[in-house]
């Protein structure tokens, strides 16, 4: 599980500090489908890029499994994302000399315990219910933006990690394919208990999570169990 | 106007002939506000680009005001880009190194005629309605997303050019938000008689729109008209 307590981050520009996130205290259980929602600017970003280890806070404690992140090496952080998350960034962040295929094999390649057999059946696998399969040679700049989006959300969902951290991943795809991807996430958290936080402002996510964590202006303003 | 014939854009890969844009006929009247609509990788950013000039097409025309963009020199579809033209990216494509004033008013000044001050107040004005006059002096890595793209949007919007491609220009934006800027420009397009073509998922702006061009595999497959 993961317990956040006042976490802060805060950006100094010349004489203005601008507070990204304002001391929140927020707790994760294994196993969640939950979203982080709120306007643009809200904070959502920064809270998962904290969660996952991407980013230090200006204050504020980040325990995952009891262990606090913020206080890990750069090698124990490394660590820490190869092997327990799954991370989809707003804006994909995809490696562009690599093909579709390569890039969500590499986030295999760092759990080293596969053969490259079994690899490319689990790339296959992911790009076939991502309906990509097609474009698997194609290289990042070769691919429309939602087909890009969804090489992202295939490379963080081959690693069957315990948490899955994915920033609007339906942001740039129509309402089939996103329903798709939603139902397929949905899959993996209950057979798999992979814990899922989105950021998201797709009305569909909102509507699926069971918990939904509303931020604006970097604070909590109100939080909803399903 | 804009009068489409006979379009097709494809992509060789090695053995692979993939078709984006797959023999479109299509026309826009001046003053429109229509929408691309269709699956992801049906080929919307194709045929915006092909119309925007920033991509030669494989076969067919594109008249805008009956010239055929598909035959001007490069330095002539950069004059039709900079005097007729506003683009909205779907990746936003701002400038990295410039702040997101700075992105806006890059836009200004390549029309010559405005002086320095009027050039700033319009800036600051379009700002002030995106609601991202507070983050002007933010880099766009200093921005969320979709303070982001609402720079790319606004950067478009500035130069109130005769038509304006926008390509998923609420994709990362929430509901209120997303709003407004579809407000301010169906204003635009009501007062100013500016042509306004999207390429879009967003439910909102298909409700909006007066007509929707279904797309599917790089063909038309249905037009609404409202
Ligand atoms: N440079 C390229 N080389 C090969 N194929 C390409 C290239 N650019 C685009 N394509 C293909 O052309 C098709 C149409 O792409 P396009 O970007 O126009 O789709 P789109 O409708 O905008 O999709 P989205 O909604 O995901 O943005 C896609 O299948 C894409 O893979
Ligand atoms: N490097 C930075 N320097 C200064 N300010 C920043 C920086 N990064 C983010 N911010 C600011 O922090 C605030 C929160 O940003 P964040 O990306 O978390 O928002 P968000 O909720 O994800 O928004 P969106 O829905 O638009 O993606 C924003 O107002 C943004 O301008
Ligand atoms: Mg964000
Ligand atoms: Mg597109």
């Amino acid at each position: 599980n993961i317990i956040i307590k006042n976490l802060s981050k805060e950006y100094v520009m010349g004489k203005v500090i601008v507070k990204a996130v304002n001391n929140i205290d927020l707790d994760f259980e294994k196993g969640e489908f939950t979203v982080l929602a709120g306007p643009s600017g809200s904070g959502k970003t920064t809270v998962l890029n904290a969660i996952g280890g991407m980013d230090d806070p200006t204050n504020g404690k980040i325990l995952v499994d009891n262990v606090n992140i913020c206080e890990l090496s750069n090698s124990e952080i490394s660590d820490f994302r190869k092997d327990k998350l799954g991370f989809i960034f707003q804006q994909y962040n995809l490696i562009p000399v690599l093909t579709a295929f390569e890039n969500i094999r590499f986030s295999l390649d760092i759990m080293k315990k596969l053969s490259k057999k079994e690899k490319a059946i689990k790339v296959e696998q992911i790009m076939e219910e991502m309906d990509i399969l097609e474009y698997k040679k194609h290289r990042p700049d070769e691919l429309s933006g939602g087909q890009q989006q969804r090489v992202a959300v295939a490379r963080a969902l081959v690693k069957d990690p315990e948490i899955i951290l994915a920033d609007e991943p339906t942001a740039n795809l129509d309402s089939k394919t996103g329903e798709t991807i939603l139902q397929l996430m949905k899959r993996m958290n209950v057979e798999k208990n992979i814990t899922f936080i989105f950021s998201s402002h797709d009305k569909r996510i909102i509507e699926f999570a069971k918990r939904v964590v509303w931020l604006e202006d970097g604070k909590i303003k109100n939080i909803e169990n399903r």
